[in-house]
């Protein structure tokens, strides 16, 4: 699965999500990806692209979740952080989520060994990628 | 000022490829700025953006999808609209390089939300018929119009 969430300089969100599922996976199986609220949500304050298991990113509508925190009045990073933490509650896990509110903040996380990001934007046009972005990473951001 | 993040998808993903996954995400992440300051959308950004990664095989997803159970390549892809609050998705549409466009069509020229299997491979058909996207090879369509020149 691969995703994104841009914010434009109109204070514009979108965000998106593809993906083709797990090698052998039962013919006509759909995930979280193009399902509107749990792999991808955006509205004009905040959005999320969301990427893992989509059977347990389905069941708590991760990618709404996750925006409802930022109307709710979390950062972003919180917001990202809580939809983590709903996921681990309630599900066993195994996903991850990329988030930017329209101001331009952003909120990453995942509980999986690897999942690979870029940023663009933040700091002028210094690029940011890293395979495990959290800690550090979260922390230069 | 304008902003994206990319990911290419939560997993375990061998050592040996990891260079080559962030020059990917990295390359996908200016392509979608490079679409901003073009005079872009941000959903022209987020087209612009996963096609670079449907274009790699380092993923699940465009030319790295992954065979199912019967052999057959199906592939999801959504885009959502946050100030319009309006979304474009296709489900089990089956052997095309680039849904993240066809998702944009179905949000940008149909009335629909969520369009799947024969149908959304129809309404590809209609897609490149219509010059929406061309068509570079069979099945795999050209990036955004706005993405042109971007390198």
């Amino acid at each position: 699965t691969v995703g994104c969430v841009v914010v434009d300089s109109d204070w514009r969100i979108a965000a998106g999500s593809s993906t083709s599922g797990w090698p052998g996976k039962l013919p006509g199986r759909v995930g979280d990806s193009p399902v509107v609220g749990a792999g991808v949500y955006a509205n004009e304050l905040a959005a999320a692209s969301c990427t893992g298991k989509g059977e347990q990113i389905l069941r708590i509508v991760m990618g709404r979740m996750a925006v409802l925190y930022v109307e709710e009045g979390f950062k972003v990073q919180e917001a990202a952080d809580k939809a983590m933490q709903l996921l681990r509650e309630k599900t066993s896990g195994e996903a991850g989520l990329i988030m930017a509110d329209n101001s331009g903040n952003l909120g990453i996380g995942f509980d999986t060994p690897h999942m690979p990001v870029a940023v663009l934007g933040h700091r002028g046009d210094s690029i940011y990628s890293s395979m495990t972005p959290h800690g550090r990473f979260l922390e230069e951001l | 000022r304008p902003i994206i993040v990319v990911h290419g998808g939560a997993t375990r993903f061998d050592k040996k490829r990891h260079v080559a996954i962030l020059k990917a995400v990295e390359k996908a992440a200016i392509t979608g700025m490079c679409v901003l300051n073009k005079g872009g959308s941000a959903v022209d950004s987020v087209e612009a953006a996963i096609w670079e990664l449907e274009e790699t095989d380092l993923f699940t997803a465009g030319r790295g999808a992954r065979p199912n159970r019967d052999g057959e390549i199906e592939v999801d892809a959504m885009v959502m609209d946050g100030n319009r609050l309006e979304s474009g998705a296709v489900m089990s549409v089956r052997d095309i390089i680039h849904p993240i466009s066809l998702a944009r069509y179905v949000l940008e020229r149909t009335p629909n939300s969520q369009m799947v299997g024969t149908g959304a491979n129809k309404l590809y058909k209609q897609m490149i018929s219509e010059g929406y996207r061309k068509e570079s090879k069979r099945n795999r369509s050209s990036q955004t119009p706005m993405a042109e020149g971007c390198d």
